[in-house]
């Protein structure tokens, strides 16, 4: 079963499943123990390493399994991982299992180009103003008509010491807006980096600038990032092309990482993004199969009640308009031959004296005839006629 | 009546050389 068409063969739109984007992906952490090793962290020893690969890792046999930070002793004590997606995703969920008492701050970010520019997505913090200028969330979500980023309370500990960071998208969002119907909640749910900021241990009291007074570190495993591969509902899987990058196996007559671009033959009308009730699929223009190009025009799209929009670029095999659909001055069509027919154009052939000129009728073939010639090509005497010796006026009346 | 093709031999381009067709 194909997932982005239907029995008929009909497009229809298409989402990859939801995965860890995580997974696999390498951890860049600000701060990691083991450099230079003490007596519990050694870097350079697989048995007493606690390095960031272990947050993403399928985890298994590992030992050890949590990512441990360096012993921070003085302000700022924030540590910084960052998590490069590879390509876009569009986000369901964020979390993060803590191997020792959970921040009371922690700051959830991410940017959509591979990590030039930062947003935030989520705060954690029991001190939201203090630590980040905003008021907790309200309990029913987002009060503006879009989705923003909330300061939720901070990951509580569990009684096995350790505690769960826990964002989901859902949370930021007002109730009932739709990902299909929504250009701003699918720009909110985007991302291709994700960047976890952890701001303030647990053990420091309750304002920012508590100096530290103990040596403290982060400790943390199982960081997952769940979402879908970014593929703007024209692909139901992604894929790693030949660099290794990951991509969406494009359908729909689109293409780009995120299918975010019709092909360039198949563009009758602009790309959309799909939805569950309409594919949008970008068309391929009407050629004919005499043209391998063609560009987007506007105007024409509209005019034509918003169905066609394709003009034909390079017309060959002496065809010509915006379809490829009539032949080329000089040329007539072929009745017998199918439209798409290499040879559907026939050249006019006119005489170059019976003619007074070389275009034909496109549909007939009939060359312009000078007076008293006949014939498709114009190569004859009329009857009553008979040919002069004259290039300009070839036939003439018969005495 | 199917009249002949027109016969190039037989026209006259002296006063007409540079309509003269390249055939």
């Amino acid at each position: 079963a194909d997932p982005c068409h239907d029995e008929g063969g009909a497009p229809r739109g298409c989402v990859p499943g939801l995965v860890n984007a995580a997974l696999g992906r390498e951890v860049l952490a600000s701060s990691t123990c083991g450099r230079p090793p003490t007596r519990a962290c050694d870097a350079s020893d697989p048995r007493r390493a606690h390095p960031a690969a272990l947050l993403t890792s399928a985890g298994g046999t590992a030992n050890p399994v949590c990512w441990h930070s360096d012993w921070l002793t003085q302000v700022p004590l924030n540590v910084t991982l960052t998590v490069p997606l590879g390509k876009a995703f569009e986000l369901v969920f964020v979390s993060l299992r803590f191997c020792s008492t959970p921040p009371t701050s922690v700051a959830l970010l991410k940017s959509q180009d591979h990590g030039r520019s930062w947003a935030p997505l989520g705060f954690f913090s029991s001190h939201c103003g203090l630590d980040y200028g905003r008021q907790p969330a309200p309990a029913d979500g987002p009060a503006g008509p879009g989705p923003e980023a909330l300061c939720f309370p901070e990951p509580q500990a569990q009684p096995d010491g350790g505690g769960l960071l826990a964002f989901s998208v859902q949370d930021s969002s007002p109730p009932g807006l739709d990902l299909d119907s929504s250009p701003v909640l699918q720009d909110w749910v985007t991302a291709t980096d994700i960047r976890i900021v952890l701001t303030r241990p647990a053990m420091l009291g309750d304002t920012r600038d508590t100096p530290a007074m103990v040596p403290y570190s982060y400790s943390a495993t199982e960081l997952q990032v769940g979402g879908r591969c970014k593929c703007n509902g024209h692909s139901s899987r992604c894929l790693l092309d030949t660099q290794g990058h990951l991509i969406c196996d494009c359908r729909h007559g689109t293409e780009g990482p995120d299918c975010g671009r019709c092909k360039p033959f198949y563009c009758d009308r602009p790309w959309q993004r799909a939805t569950a009730r309409e594919a949008h699929a970008c068309l391929a223009c009407s050629c004919n199969g005499h043209a391998r190009r063609c560009r987007f025009n506007m105007e024409l799209y509209r005019l034509s009640g918003r169905r066609s929009g394709g003009v034909c670029l390079n017309c060959r095999h002496n065809t010509a308009g915006r379809h490829c659909h009539y032949c080329r001055e000089g040329f007539y069509r072929d009745p017998g031959r199918a439209p798409s027919d290499r040879r559907a154009c026939r050249a006019c052939d006119c005489h170059p004296v019976g003619a007074a000129g070389k275009t034909c009728n496109q549909t007939t073939g009939q060359c312009p005839c000078k007076d008293g010639v006949t014939g498709l090509t114009c190569n004859r005497c009329a009857p009553g006629f008979q040919q002069s010796r004259s290039p300009v006026a070839p036939c003439v009346k018969t005495p | 009546e199917v009249m002949p093709t027109l016969d190039m031999a037989l026209f006259d381009w002296t006063d007409y050389e540079d309509l003269k067709p390249d055939v």
